[in-house]
């Protein structure tokens, strides 16, 4: 894992983060239930919450889909390229391509569009940017740059987990699964009666 | 455009999918180019590299020429992307680089601890202590 230079964070007064989405896009409770389940995955091990909110001023971070220029210097490019971008802590901003195809919702691998994107996996990717996180060399990791169209990938890899809580700390809630703490049932290899190994 | 899951893709969008090229795809055409070389295009291709910091901001527009930076910006590249750092456009970096990608740079004002940011693995052990169990 990496970060920003300096390695900028939300303060320490600033924990409980709000977010809220650009009016004119318009966005349905389904396509807001997406970024949700991203913000939690990221909640889920930090001490961090996020709440949405109606307005957009003022919210912490502020998500909306754009195409081409749109006044930020880093303009989109069209179909696939750069897919989306987030400013580093505390600017809280988040800019999704509105060209590209994404899709919220089924099995995305079997996809006859060959340029379709899963909005989840990049809405997870771009939240680590918001919170502090830079790009990692770990191909399993969800800040690794790069994702192939039809590819979804939205589970915090170690690397992610332990980036994160280098910067904001642990949930209390949240159990590390190789923790040592957690007892381990060792299975023999013969014995595959339920499928493999279980923490 | 924005879909509720892929049976809702209208028929349209998947025929003139197979007619739209992606914003990298020309960067296929790189395959095999080679230091000292000139080829047209390339100056895009430095261009990708400067957006995403592999490459320090020219005060000249780049050329079409496998320079320097070029090379130097490929294998930090491909250190960083745990690829086979050769400096040539091989054909796993290029599938590497038309991947779509987030638009944040990978190295910023120059540093980075992505790979290429890390100490080698000769370093690490020169400075590391050893211990042994009794």
């Amino acid at each position: 894992f990496s970060f920003f230079p300096g390695m900028p964070v939300w303060p320490v007064g600033r924990r409980d983060l709000t977010y809220a989405f650009v009016p004119e896009n318009e966005l349905s409770d389904e396509v807001k239930a997406v970024f949700g389940r991203a913000f939690a995955r990221w909640s889920q091990v930090t001490p961090l919450t996020f709440t949405q909110i109606e307005s957009f001023l003022a919210a912490d971070l502020k998500i909306g889909f754009f195409v081409g220029d749109h006044g930020d210097g880093e303009p989109f490019d069209g179909i696939l390229g750069t897919l989306a971008h987030a400013f580093s802590p505390t600017s809280g901003r988040f800019h999704l391509d509105g060209d590209e195809n994404w899709v919220i919702g089924g099995d995305i691998s079997t996809s006859s569009v060959s340029s379709a994107v899963d909005l989840e996996s990049v809405a997870v990717h771009e939240i680590g940017h918001l919170l502090g996180l830079g790009h990692s060399s770990v191909e399993d990791s969800i800040m690794f740059p790069t994702i192939p169209s039809r590819t979804r990938k939205v589970e915090l890899a170690t690397d992610d987990v332990q980036g994160i809580q280098q910067l904001y700390g642990s949930n209390p809630s949240y159990t590390t699964p190789s923790s040592p703490s957690t007892p381990t049932v060792h299975q023999s290899d013969s014995d595959t009666s339920d499928g493999g190994d279980r923490g | 455009r924005i879909f509720p899951n892929i049976s809702s893709i209208p028929p349209w969008l998947i025929q003139k999918n197979d007619t739209v090229l992606g914003a990298w795809d020309a960067f296929k055409g790189f395959g095999g180019c080679r230091f000292g070389e000139r080829t047209q295009g390339l100056s895009k291709l430095k261009s990708y590299f400067n957006h995403f910091g592999y490459i320090p901001n020219s005060p000249y527009n780049f050329t079409d020429d496998f320079d320097d930076d070029l090379e130097s910006a490929l294998r930090t590249y491909q250190k960083n992307f745990n690829l086979n750092v050769t400096g040539t456009l091989d054909e796993p970096t290029i599938q590497s680089l038309i991947r779509p990608r987030c638009g944040n740079a990978d190295i910023v004002n120059g540093t980075t601890t992505m790979n290429s940011g890390k100490p080698t693995t000769t370093a690490l052990n020169s400075t590391r202590f050893h211990t042994v169990g009794h």
